[in-house]
């Protein structure tokens, strides 16, 4: 008796779980279709630049580059490896495939 | 009891295929918000500037920041089209895509971090569908399940 | 494990979550502590 009334439990258990599920792949696609209409409102999604300066400004003292890119495209990092000279080379390839990648290098002298 | 332990299995992997959706959800509620509120917030700067910023002043979303030490040598090589590009770096380097760099700058009011205002959770409450304030401000339940402190 | 030795990782815009690039940073710290 005790391993049928198991069994039941677990069987409830599984469709709660399942509703669940279901309740945030469709919560998931309202979001998505949300941020996607905000996107497109293509006046106002620029960032103000100033402010990724601003990232500057936090005590990042680096070169920062900032990528601007068509949605889909492609980044790749290959595992970095040793190059002739015995140093290190680390790579990013860029791959677009519906528009031309603009990249900025925001803080260099 | 093999059907019992079977149906434990299958508990175990939807418990935890709803984790990951609900940190997804999380991130995408995240975001968002922080799109909304940059929205919201360059048209007040159009407003008080009476216009547009000036052209090489934004960058549009999406983007990418990476970010390398300034003694680092990058040899870049770019197509003719643009479309493609090879960027060597002889040191390491960090990459954040602009849901951080919006997040970092408080564009979604610290909610990832649970440092917001009564005032900001009004206003993010504003900016997510109605269906999913319940994330943001609702009964707790809803909260602690997407882990939004 | 995959049949071939994986040699990259990759991020795609508005396509991919933040956690690939913390991926990719990740390897790339580590490849620096190699």
């Amino acid at each position: 008796k005790e391993v049928v009334d198991r069994l039941r439990y677990l069987e409830a258990e599984i469709e709660d779980l399942e509703l669940k599920e279901k309740e945030l792949d469709q919560q998931k696609l309202w979001l998505q279709q949300s941020i996607k209409n905000v996107m497109d409102d293509s006046t106002n999604h620029q960032y103000p630049f100033k402010h990724i300066k601003g990232l500057c400004n936090h005590g990042v003292r680096d070169t920062l580059l900032a990528i601007q890119a068509p949605c889909g495209t492609q980044l790749e990092v290959p595992i970095p490896e040793m190059g002739q000279n015995g140093q290190k080379k680390y790579q990013i390839n860029l791959k677009s495939s519906s528009g031309p990648i603009h990249v900025l290098l925001i803080n260099k002298e | 009891a093999q059907e019992c332990q079977n149906l434990e299995i299958e508990k175990q992997r939807r418990i935890e295929r709803i984790k990951q959706k609900r940190a997804q959800l999380q991130e995408l509620l995240l975001q968002q918000i922080a799109f909304k509120n940059l929205v919201q917030r360059n048209q007040q700067n159009e407003q008080q500037n009476q216009g547009p910023p000036a052209l090489n002043s934004t960058i549009q979303l999406p983007f990418l920041i990476v970010n390398t030490s300034k003694k680092t040598v990058i040899d870049c090589s770019i197509s003719s089209d643009k479309f493609e590009y090879l960027f060597n770096f002889d040191n390491t380097f960090e990459i954040h895509d602009d849901s951080e760099v919006l997040k970092r700058m408080g564009m979604s009011f610290g909610l990832e971090a649970g440092k917001c205002s009564a005032e900001d959770l009004r206003t993010a409450k504003s900016l997510v569908p109605k269906a999913l304030e319940g994330y943001i401000t609702g009964n707790r339940g809803q909260k602690e399940s997407l882990n939004l402190p | 494990a995959c049949l071939t030795p994986r040699t990259a990782l990759l991020y795609k815009f508005n396509g991919s979550p933040s956690k690939s690039l913390k991926d990719i940073n990740n390897m790339i710290k580590q490849g620096e502590q190699r």
